[in-house]
């Protein structure tokens, strides 16, 4: 961006292509400035350095997130699905998440509730035999929601301290497909109360704009916890997550960084903002 | 909406029927903030912009009643020009056998894809093959095992411990003798910056010179489709780009920017997860599309 520079125009018109670029999207970028130059009038910021200093300060703060989920030692088992549209990285992120909860030794059931797609229940399987994870599958075809209900009756049964839920891609224009995802919740609400207690949305790092219809659309269906942010070893920036944190207040909670089982890390708004100006 | 946002501005004409420097900046700031929405990426939007701006605010423009009407028209006739003009016909030269090569990220939809080819070569009169050439990607075999058998399409996966080149070659030499004339290749997803990668697929290319090699391209990427389509077309070379998931919403302004950098034709629209859903791509649908 080059610091140093006159704030005028030019220098603002550079940090707005440096967050359309990112995918912010021309909504939220255009916001966002707006604050800032309203910040650089209050506080008299004079260098560029100092503007581009509160400008990666304003979307930390956008980013930073409270947990407000149930917390995980009062709920046996604590119950997280993942959904999201297709090709995202829904079973494979759940596999890492499984295999990092093994690390620190807890007791972990995997629901292969992807009853949909051509080997989705192979696909899972084949995570949970390399790494030694419980998985219930079921036929190709069976009712998603009845895998997850049994799953849960087994949960409970033998102590299993999560249950992490793997649901078929679809996109959230298709009513039939989310009210899917819908019946899904009720019955696991039935087997246990609460539950699930958190869903993830798992998002592409590659995604533009339609990430915000994505959000919008899940959260409606199935109040969303948080997102699960894949991909981003890849040259994506993933701004969209800040367009939908600032929409809608769902926080990314984890990010995919590869494709083996160890690739994911809890998200960092601090490092995330660096990067996007790297 | 467009229309009414660009007659408002218009409207709002201080000289009589004479655009001021204020007009047409503002009008061409809401035609490039369209694109934008629409995940054209920032510097092809900007091109673009620059390119109908002469067009766009000429005397046919200035004299019109409904100047906003006249401005959306010349916009949606040069987006419907640089995403092709008109549908292209996939021509595939009979080379015993034939080859195409399915490429692209993580996720994109080549796969499905495969099948999807598969099914509409058959419908011409092709005898295809699918080739599961993804040794990395749990099931990934199984899963396009499952889409051949589903349509009566023999599908070879590699043998364990064979490499990517080793069963394409196999193929290759049994499919005159097997009937087959057309092999469809699929790859794993990669990431265009991963250099290892992306010399496999340049062996695969070498050795076994496809035909077609197909960039596969979710409709929802956003500003990286051109980052993504030029390390492709600079690293590999490609024929040619398929766009999925276009039965989602996504304004799809990903097509501008791959056509923008690569001149390569869009040949196909994956319109939903079953292999019937297989269009041609429409530069006139697909231009509506992105001005929304
Ligand atoms: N580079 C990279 N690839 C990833 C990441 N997460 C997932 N992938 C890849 O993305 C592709 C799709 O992953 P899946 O887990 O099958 O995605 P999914 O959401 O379950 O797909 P559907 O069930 O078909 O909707 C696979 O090739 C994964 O290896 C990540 O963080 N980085
Ligand atoms: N709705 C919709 N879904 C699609 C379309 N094309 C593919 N999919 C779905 O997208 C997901 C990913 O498709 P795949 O074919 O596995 O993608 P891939 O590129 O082979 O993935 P990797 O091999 O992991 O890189 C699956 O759930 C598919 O069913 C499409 O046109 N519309
Ligand atoms: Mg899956
Ligand atoms: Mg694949």
């Amino acid at each position: 961006v080059g610091l140093n520079r006159n704030i005028d125009r030019d220098f603002l018109d550079a940090l707005e292509e440096v967050l359309i670029t990112s995918d912010l999207g021309v909504k939220a970028t255009i916001e966002i400035i707006e604050d800032l130059q309203d910040k650089v009038k209050q506080s008299r910021l004079r260098s560029s350095e100092d503007i581009y200093d509160a400008l990666k300060n304003e979307l930390k703060r956008i980013l930073i997130y409270r947990d407000n989920s149930p917390a995980e030692t009062r709920c046996s088992p604590y119950v997280v699905t993942f959904v999201g549209v297709n090709g995202t990285g829904k079973t494979t992120s759940i596999a890492k998440f499984a295999y990092r909860l093994k690390q620190s030794g807890k007791r972990i059931l995997l629901v292969a509730a992807d009853t949909f797609r051509a080997a989705a229940q192979e696909q899972l399987s084949q995570w949970a035999q390399r790494y030694d994870i419980t998985v219930v599958n079921s036929q190709a075809g069976s009712d998603s929601a009845a895998v997850a209900f049994d799953a849960l009756e087994k949960a409970l049964a033998q102590k299993y301290e999560y249950v992490l839920v793997d649901t078929a891609g679809r996109l959230h224009t298709k009513s039939n497909l989310m009210e899917e995802l819908k019946k899904l919740n009720r019955v696991m609400a039935k087997k246990i109360p609460g539950a699930p207690h958190e869903t993830l949305l798992v998002l592409d790092a590659t995604t533009g704009q339609n990430g915000i219809q994505q959000a919008l659309a899940f959260n409606q269906a199935l109040n969303l916890t948080g997102i699960f942010l894949t991909k981003l070893d890849g040259t994506a920036k993933g701004g969209i997550v800040l367009a939908i944190k600032k929409e809608l207040d769902i926080p990314v909670k984890y990010v995919g960084t590869g494709e083996k089982i160890e690739d994911m890390v809890e998200f960092d708004p601090e490092e995330f903002v660096e990067d996007i100006f790297r | 909406q467009l229309t009414n946002k660009l007659d408002q501005i218009f409207r709002n004409l201080t000289n009589r029927g004479k655009l001021t420097p204020a007009n047409i900046h503002e009008t061409l700031r809401e035609i490039r903030r369209v694109l934008l929405e629409a995940d054209v990426n920032y510097k092809v939007a900007k091109d673009f912009i620059s390119q109908v701006e002469a067009e766009a605010l000429g005397e046919e423009v200035i004299s019109s009643i409904t100047p906003g009407q006249k401005v959306i028209k010349i916009v949606h006739s040069k987006l419907v020009e640089l995403l092709g003009g008109s549908a292209v016909s996939f021509d595939i030269p009979r080379r015993e056998p034939s080859k195409i090569m399915l490429v692209g990220l993580q996720g994109s939809g080549k796969t499905t894809l495969a099948g999807k080819l598969a099914l509409y070569l058959k419908g011409k009169n092709w005898s295809p093959v699918l080739v599961a050439a993804d040794i990395y990607r749990p099931a990934a075999g199984e899963q396009l095992n499952i889409l051949g058998k589903s349509i009566s399409i023999p599908t070879v996966v590699f043998e364990p411990g064979e490499k990517p080149l080793e069963t394409c070659l196999r193929v290759a030499r049994e499919a005159p003798r097997r009937g087959w004339d057309i092999l469809i290749m699929d790859t794993a997803g990669r990431l265009q910056i991963d250099t290892v990668m992306m010399a496999e697929l340049k062996q695969l290319k070498n050795k076994l010179t496809p035909e077609k090699i197909i960039l596969v391209v979710d409709s929802m990427t956003g500003q990286e489709a051109v980052a993504v389509a030029s390390e492709f077309e600079k690293e590999l070379g490609v024929d040619g780009f398929a766009l999925t998931k276009l039965d989602g919403d996504a304004r799809g302004g990903a097509a501008l920017s791959l056509r923008a950098i690569t001149m390569k034709p869009i040949l196909f629209a994956g319109v939903g997860e079953k292999l019937s859903q297989l269009e041609p791509f429409y530069p006139d649908r697909m231009a509506s599309r992105i001005l929304g």
